[in-house]
């Protein structure tokens, strides 16, 4: 797995054609909400349960 | 018609027309937890059509199908079919034959109770539907279906099998020492650094690297190739069995403004690591 595949799985799922450009970042990262947290937690703890079998 | 893109087609039977019989294998110790199933192959003998009984077949109906299917009987006893092999066979030829089974072998694996034997169900059924010798596919009969079955001509399910323990992986390399050249398989920790990614830079909130793993390593090759007449190309190599998702939080632009979201994506780190065919599929137990 590379930084590339990373960042093209990345883009799939988000269905964009290429990363944000500096121009369109803000200048300070924004604050996570309490329940975009908890979903992002919930999904790390089920990945590790559930697993898909491989090619 | 469990397809959500295509629409159910409705048939009509316009005969039925089969003779089916179910055989029952007992695997109890047949195939150990930690072997790899490559290849199962059902053999039939077929017995000799009556001299008699050829004469008066049309060249039409000279070939019958011979299908097997995988039963599964359920815990509440309903039961299913799965389709695994079907070939034609012709009435004037008798002997040994082959199906290949092995999707009803690692079917009946990993979804079948502790102590359920293997079922398969063999039908014969007519090749061409007709007034021409309506019933010449019941004159295909193998061995041990009736009185006359020999115990050397019964049918044999013959398991091609790898003990694990010597072709498969070994599980996680040891941690900081380099892999050596020709090592045997196994799953070497590498490190996703994600804030070392100018792409990923304020874009990727969450997580700011993760451990992806990698399989390395060489597997061993069963001796003889030519044993197995499986379709598998290539020698067995060093791959990735079972994955998992990583979750990532990324800032997207909504309106001018950045928002926080969660993405799954999928099959980002190696859990896993098994020796294989290119291609072939890796057969596990399946959960609850």
């Amino acid at each position: 797995l590379t930084g590339e595949q990373v960042l093209e799985s990345l883009l799939r799922q988000l269905g964009l054609s290429e990363a944000p450009g500096p121009a369109q970042r803000d200048a300070e990262e924004p604050a996570t909400p309490a329940h975009v947290r908890a979903q992002y937690v919930a999904l790390l703890r089920r990945s590790h349960g559930a697993r898909s079998r491989g090619k | 018609r469990f397809s959500q893109r295509v629409r159910e087609v409705a048939g009509r039977l316009l005969a039925s027309e089969a003779s089916t019989h179910v055989l029952v294998f007992s695997m109890e110790g047949r195939l150990p937890p930690d072997s790899e199933l490559v290849q199962a192959v059902l053999r039939l003998f077929q017995q000799p059509v009556p001299k008699a009984a050829l004469r008066r077949l049309s060249p039409h109906s000279a070939q019958a199908r011979v299908t097997i299917q995988w039963l599964r009987i359920r815990e509440d006893s309903s039961n299913s079919t799965y389709l695994v092999d079907s070939r034609l066979v012709s009435l004037h030829e008798s002997g040994w034959k082959a199906f290949d089974v092995t999707e009803a072998v690692n079917f009946w694996r990993q979804l079948s109770r502790p102590g359920q034997p293997l079922l398969l169900q063999v039908s014969v059924q007519r090749e061409h539907l007709g007034p021409r010798a309506p019933g010449a596919h019941k004159l295909v009969r193998f061995a041990s279906q009736g009185r006359e079955g020999t115990g050397q001509a019964e049918p044999q399910l013959e398991l091609h099998s790898l003990d694990l323990g010597a072709y498969g992986a070994r599980g996680d390399c040891d941690p900081g020492a380099p892999v050596a050249e020709g090592a045997r398989c196994c799953r070497q920790e590498m490190y996703i650094d994600l804030r070392g990614m100018t792409w990923a830079q304020h874009w990727v909130l969450e997580p700011p690297g993760f451990l992806a793993y990698e399989c390395v390593g060489a597997c061993r090759q069963p001796p003889g190739p030519s044993t197995f007449t499986g379709p598998f190309l290539g020698p067995r190599r060093c791959i990735a069995s079972e994955t998992t998702s990583l979750p990532v939080i990324v800032s997207v632009q909504e309106g001018g403004r950045s928002r926080p979201q969660v993405v799954s994506l999928p099959n980002m780190r190696v859990e896993k690591c098994a020796c294989s065919w290119d291609g072939a599929p890796v057969p596990r137990k399946l959960g609850p």
